[in-house]
């Protein structure tokens, strides 16, 4: 069990827009 | 020998362990090649939702912030992708819309933060996210469901659209009423629409149709109550719309014929549960035509009863009916033009949009209510219908 005490960790994310920006150049630089 | 000990219910933390090399296998299978209509078809409600959800519970429970950025993000790439490819195909849009609401529902429900937390039993409070606080990725995630919705709202218009017209005007079910052509010869009377022709039916089997499908896939009750809201006020658009442009609508038997046609939808409404989803009033600017297309034009009381009848048509609007308006039959006199001008006269302290047509692109603003699932996530099992043998239930 997570002790009370220890507060969870943030995770920042992009927006939509930035995953599709980062989506559209991972396939283009994919063969 | 081995042996194989089935492990308990009670055991099991509602987690689903996997590789990080078999994510792509993970999104494949369960996005980008699930069929709504094949295997998806006999799946519990937001399945596919629940066993994300359990992978990142997973991900965030061995602190792998990594892992669990990666599988947000395949996630979200592959529904949009899914999207992309079938957009036009209303039940694989609903299909996701339903899920990335219960994906949503369930990153809200297990958070640990204790607004979202209220009806969740002991068990559920256990299997809240241990490590990560995945707010921000909470509202990528509404985003995208709002796109989802956007879309699905398109998709449900297109296909209604052309129904619209012939279903709601053009096609007469009142016998006898409309017997008269405007011209004054007598109509063909006919029960039976002309193949091809759209009829009240139609719209009304289209909306059940639509209906049905958003209650298999567990879509929440409460988006439902929008969705159908937007199609009511798409249907009233459009029907407006038409009637302000047509002279040949504009007749007391017309009037007849909307009414009829609206408290045939109200009926639906009804028959539904529906009728505080706020979707009948969105027919009020097309039920106030109707009765001005019915009530007497003559004199100043005439013209009063008609300005405070009208407050939902513009001034534009109802002017416009007026001038278009044919009577039946050589009895009748078409609205005099001084009738029109004590309307005008009436009404021009009103602040209205000078606008004369509807907005048949305007889309309510959509909202997704908190609803928490009761489902145990230890409980689930995966179908091996989804071909996802490489998780492992933890």
């Amino acid at each position: 069990p997570r002790p009370a005490s220890r507060p969870r960790v943030l995770l920042r994310a992009p927006t939509l827009a930035e995953m599709e920006e980062m989506n559209i150049s991972e396939e283009e630089e994919s063969p | 020998h081995p042996v194989n000990i089935p492990r308990r219910e009670k055991d099991f933390q509602g987690m689903l362990e996997y590789k990080k090399e078999d994510e792509l296998k993970l999104v494949k299978n369960l996005i980008l090649e699930l069929k709504p209509r094949g295997v998806a078809v006999n799946l519990i409600p937001g399945l596919p939702a629940y066993i994300l959800f359990m992978c990142l519970r997973h991900a965030d429970y061995v602190n792998d912030d990594q892992k669990v950025r990666t599988l947000l993000t395949s996630t979200i790439n592959s529904i949009k992708k899914i999207l992309k490819k079938r957009g036009d195909d209303f039940e694989t849009v609903s299909f996701w819309l339903s899920n990335t609401c219960r994906f949503l529902h369930c990153l809200k429900q297990y958070s640990g933060d204790e607004a979202f937390m209220k009806h969740n039993t002991s068990r559920q409070n256990e299997h809240c996210l241990s490590n990560f606080d995945l707010a921000e990725y909470r509202q990528v995630i509404s985003d995208l469901a709002i796109q989802i919705y956007q879309q699905l709202i398109k998709c449900m218009e297109n296909i209604l659209h052309p129904m619209i017209v012939s279903g709601m005007l053009e096609h007469e079910t009142i016998q006898g009423v409309s017997g008269v052509k405007p011209t004054g010869l007598r109509k063909r009377t006919s029960s039976i629409a002309d193949e091809g022709t759209y009829t009240l039916d139609s719209i009304l089997r289209q909306l059940s149709a639509f209906h049905s499908t958003m209650c298999q896939h567990g879509t929440d009750p409460e988006l439902i109550k929008q969705v159908v809201k937007q199609q009511f006020y798409i249907i009233g658009a459009v029907t407006l719309n038409n009637l302000l442009l047509r002279k040949d609508m504009c007749s007391w038997s017309k009037g007849m014929q909307i009414r009829y046609n609206v408290s045939q939808l109200e009926e639906w409404l009804r028959d539904k549960g529906l009728m505080t989803c706020g979707a009948k009033e969105t027919l009020e600017p097309l039920i106030q035509a109707a009765q001005l297309l019915q009530v007497k034009k003559k004199t100043d009381e005439d013209a009063e009863a008609i300005c405070s009848m009208c407050q939902a048509l513009t001034t534009a609007q109802i002017v416009k009916v007026l001038n278009l308006y044919t009577p039946v039959n050589e009895f009748e006199e078409r609205v005099s033009v001084a009738f029109i001008r004590t309307i005008q006269t009436r009404l021009r302290d009103r602040c209205e949009s000078p606008q004369l047509l509807m907005d048949t692109k305007m889309i309510y603003p959509v909202t997704f209510p908190f609803n928490p699932s009761c489902l145990a996530l230890e409980t689930i099992q995966i179908p091996s219908s989804l071909q996802l043998g490489f998780l492992t239930r933890v």
